[in-house]
């Protein structure tokens, strides 16, 4: 299960964009 | 072609478009102490763009409580005293009543995105990091 930190970092790495 | 660094300067967007003004951006919050207020606005973005199935719905969930409770009910926290109370409100009663939408978070997006547009942005490009950086 993940803890809510890795869910939070998951979360804002997704809504990244990604590199060129 | 215009380089990456003057395009950051044209607006927030094309700032937050940009790995490396993404990271150049975040670095200048940090010295600020403010950078939890980026990593809201993009845990904002990811959250809507979590897609609607039945797999994620327990993620969804466990992702609004962690995003309220990392970034809005300490109301002493930067993010949460640049939000209204209405809008920290209606996101407190989704999470609680577990209403979970993926709009629940766009008005608190928009505030903090308003108030890097005015505040936060402008400095960024006057400062050290940024000049130095071009």
């Amino acid at each position: 299960i993940d803890s809510e930190d890795d869910l939070l970092q998951e979360c804002i790495s997704s809504a990244m964009p990604k590199k060129k | 072609p215009t380089p990456p660094y003057l395009k950051w300067a044209e607006s927030l967007h094309s700032l937050l478009d940009d790995q490396d003004g993404i990271h150049l951006f975040r670095k200048f919050l940090k010295q600020e102490e403010c950078a939890d207020v980026l990593d809201f606005w993009f845990a904002c973005s990811g959250f809507r763009k979590l897609e609607a199935n039945e797999a994620n719905e327990e993620k969804k969930i466990k992702l609004a409580k962690a995003i309220y409770k990392k970034y809005i009910q300490d109301s002493n926290g930067i993010v949460s005293r640049q939000i209204k109370p209405a809008t920290k409100s209606f996101i407190k009663d989704c999470v609680m009543r577990l209403h979970i939408d993926p709009a629940m978070f766009e008005q608190a997006q928009t505030e903090i995105q308003t108030m890097m547009e005015e505040n936060t942005y402008p400095l960024f490009l006057k400062s050290n990091i940024y000049l130095e950086y071009t």
